[in-house]
């Protein structure tokens, strides 16, 4: 694994984080346990939906460069709302706060969290 | 992804990381990126997770996933974990899952689960070893006291011989990528030399969260894939995050 210019000495001076590796700072939200499941994500969700709506585009175009049928989505949509009752509490009732708060479909927002477990296929 | 924790000279433990994420998943031959890392990066935020205003722990998120991948239960301990590949998948775990058989947990929901619950390194450290899982994964886990640092790996029925600190002989940090300890990495994609020689050169005298972002902000270590890296210090209780890219030339993984 020494193939320079992709590989480099150690570097040093690099914090605090500047220059063409630093993209930026992460905001901080406060997610309340007290609220019900289904309410705790607002706050985060209505401040990031275009960025999740944009991500989640890039990923159903890319399911249809592989399925451009498009039943892979339909499967999707169809499909992964059903999982909902059978994922632990509260993370089912969460991932319904989600989606109703983005706008994203129930099923994407699923397949969003248990990609995971999908993608080691 | 790479996940580190390390113990200083004064026995406090850093615990830091590079979420990599997005692999073949588009690449975007105009700015030489992989496009769902690029649109992950837009979505990275910090959480502070509070019960009767209280935190209960802090993590770094994608917007929109309720599991975690990386969190800090201040003064108690750290978590992160990096994605393990085995042909004992997680599509074994969703078919079972499917076919009604759901005695396994969620790995991103087992996380957040320890992450709010557990309240001590030893009961994170039995919940991750001994809970049956749908995937196998990498769980890096700090504590707040002198050797308490572990990679646990996990198949999706069993904890394979886990890995701890070892101050007294010489082993002042642990540090996974995406391959068993007791294995050599895929050439194609070894991390791990590179970070462990610059651990190594930085030397315990010198660790601290400067020279630990350091070692995350060298090539191949740093890569096209990282989306975020997070360092984190359990007995301040302290989360900090860094959106990440990687100027040309860079490896794309």
């Amino acid at each position: 694994q020494y193939v320079p210019p992709y590989t480099e000495d150690c570097r040093n001076g690099m914090y605090p984080p500047n220059g063409p590796t630093f993209k930026g700072d992460v905001p901080w939200y406060t997610v309340d346990l007290d609220l019900p499941p289904s309410k705790r994500w607002t706050d985060v969700i209505t401040n990031k939906k275009n960025e999740m709506v944009s991500m989640i585009q890039a990923i159903r175009d890319l399911a249809d460069a592989f399925v451009p049928s498009g039943k892979l989505i339909d499967l999707v949509d169809k499909d992964l709302p059903l999982m909902v009752p059978t994922l632990p509490y509260p993370f089912n009732e969460e991932i319904r706060g989600i989606a109703s708060a983005s706008g994203v479909p129930l099923g994407e927002v699923v397949l969003f969290n248990i990609f995971y477990e999908v993608f080691t296929v | 992804c790479t996940s580190l924790v390390a113990e200083d000279v004064n026995g406090n433990l850093i615990h830091a990381r590079n979420l990599d994420f997005g692999l073949f998943m588009g690449w975007d031959m105009q700015n030489r990126s992989w496009v769902i890392t690029e649109k992950l990066k837009s979505m990275v935020v910090n959480i502070d997770f509070r019960r009767n205003n209280h935190t209960v722990f802090k993590s770094t998120n994608f917007a929109g996933y309720v599991g975690m991948l990386t969190g800090i239960r201040p003064h108690t301990f750290t978590l992160t974990m990096n994605e393990r590949f085995s042909l004992d998948g997680g599509y074994i775990g969703i078919l079972e899952w499917i076919l009604g058989k759901r005695d396994g947990m969620w790995m991103s929901f087992l996380t957040r689960s320890v992450l709010e619950n557990a309240t001590s390194y030893e009961d994170a450290k039995a919940l991750l070893s001994d809970t049956k899982l749908l995937a196998p994964a990498y769980f890096i886990l700090g504590g707040n006291r002198t050797g308490q640092a572990c990679i646990i790996t996990r198949s999706r029925k069993h904890s394979i011989s886990p890995l701890e600190l070892d101050v007294k002989n010489g082993r002042w940090y642990v540090l996974e990528t995406n391959y068993d300890h007791w294995k050599e990495p895929l050439f194609l994609d070894d991390r791990r030399t590179p970070a462990m020689r610059c651990m190594n050169q930085t030397t315990q005298a010198n660790i601290s969260i400067k020279t630990v972002y350091d070692v995350l902000s060298t090539k191949p270590v740093l890569n096209k894939l990282t989306t975020y890296t997070t360092l984190m210090e359990v007995s301040k209780g302290s989360l900090e995050s860094f959106i990440r890219d990687c100027p040309n030339p860079c490896m794309p993984w």
